[in-house]
This record gives C-alpha cells, sequence and structure tokens, in this order.
C-alpha cells in the first residue's frame, strides 16, 4: 500500500459519492450516461468475483462492496426511480456501448494472466473499465450546459486512474512489481480524459462553465 | 505468487 494507491481508490470512491449526491439531491440524472454505469456494474461484477474465492482483505473487501452496490444502485436509480429515470437523457445518450464488450472480452480471452474463468473475466473489466466512459464522455459533448456535480464527478473519476499510474510506478521501482494488463488500460483509460481534463481546468481557471467541443 | 498479486488492487 502506498499513499497514491489510497488516494487512488478514496478518489474513486469521492467520484461515486458525488454521483450518488447529485441523484439523491437532485433527483435528476441529467447528463449522466446510463451505459457507461450499466459498464462500470459489469466491470464490478467480473472483477470482484475474487470476494468468493480469494482471502477477504480488511482494504479491498469493503472497497469492492461499497463499489459493487453503488453502482448497482446508480443503476437502478436511472432505470426504475420514478422521477429520475424521467431525465435521463434517453436520445443523447447514444453510444453504442455493446460494441465494447465483445472486443474487450476477445482480447481478455487471448491477454490474461492465466487460462482461467477468474483471470480471463478480470482481465475482460480491465480492458472494459479502460473504455466504459467512452459513452459519458460523448453524451458530455451534446450536452448544452454541463452541471458542476456531472464535470466533477468524470474529473474524479480520471483523476483516480491517473493516480493509480502513479501507484504503479511507484510499486515498479520501490516493489520492482509489473504488471502489463492493468498498466496499458490504464494509460488507455486516462488518456481518453485527456480532453476533458483540458477543457475542465480551463473551465475552472477562468471559472466559466464547462463545455465541450 | 503473480496471480494473487494481480488482485491485490482495486
Amino acid at each position: 500500500m502506498n499513499a497514491f494507491r489510497l488516494l487512488a481508490d478514496l478518489t474513486h470512491l469521492l467520484s461515486i459519492i458525488i454521483l450518488l449526491v447529485k441523484i439523491r439531491t437532485t433527483k435528476s440524472c441529467a447528463g449522466i450516461s446510463l451505459k457507461t454505469q450499466d459498464l462500470y456494474v459489469l466491470v464490478f461484477i467480473s472483477r470482484y468475483l475474487d470476494l468468493f474465492t480469494r482471502p477477504l482483505s480488511l482494504y479491498n473487501t469493503p472497497f469492492k462492496l461499497v463499489f459493487l452496490a453503488t453502482s448497482i444502485t446508480i443503476v437502478y436509480y436511472m432505470r426504475y426511480h420514478k422521477v429520475v429515470k424521467q431525465t435521463y437523457n434517453k436520445d443523447s445518450d447514444t453510444f453504442k456501448h455493446y460494441f465494447l464488450i465483445l472486443p474487450c472480452a476477445v482480447l481478455a480471452f487471448f491477454i490474461n494472466p492465466k487460462f482461467t474463468f477468474i483471470e480471463v473475466l478480470w482481465s475482460f473489466s480491465i480492458y472494459l473499465e479502460a473504455v466504459a466512459i467512452l459513452p459519458q464522455l460523448v453524451l458530455l459533448q451534446s450536452s448544452s450546459n454541463i452541471d458542476n456535480l456531472t464535470g466533477n464527478y468524470v474529473f474524479m473519476l480520471g483523476a483516480y486512474r491517473a493516480l493509480y499510474l502513479l501507484n504503479w510506478i511507484y510499486r515498479f521501482f520501490a516493489e520492482d512489481v509489473v504488471r502489463w494488463i492493468p498498466w496499458i488500460a490504464g494509460l488507455v483509460q486516462t488518456a481518453l480524459y485527456a480532453d476533458f481534463f483540458y477543457y475542465y481546468i480551463k473551465s475552472w481557471r477562468n471559472n466559466e462553465r464547462l463545455k465541450l467541443p | 505468487d503473480e496471480i494473487a498479486d494481480s488482485h491485490d488492487e482495486l
């Protein structure tokens, strides 16, 4: 465990809390992509199957349970809550996210740490997480005005994986740990946020509304 | 072992 890793996981948790606060307080999920949230549920389920097969960890296990519970809750709100589901931008959330699942599954089938059910699904979840934000970024580009909570949510979500990159650099030098699969996927994931980060920081510095081209 | 390691992160 190192400070980067701890900060990364807390940032990830914070992003989810921001989203839950937004949905619960404004009773609205405007600007949030349900497809991205669906993909995150799939990411967490396929990644945390090891909850049943591996020894529980005082640190990881609570986080895994919270991530699973919150991601499922968010999808439940967006799909079934009578008020919230009316605010979902169904016609703008158009990204064909099913097209992301098959390539990740095929890639996981061929590139994984070990060809077992758990490891292949784990690899699938790593690849899927890298691209899961795409529907959300596409939705933001078509949103006329992005509310602050949504902007902060996406920013924290991108920042957490960037912090994981620092964690991996630290672990490479301090613990001589090499992990190609999460490293490359994490780089791709963070790179996808590059233009969002640029516009987010620009809008923050000029103290103006966040607007993606 | 390598496999155990790949699961020590979230």
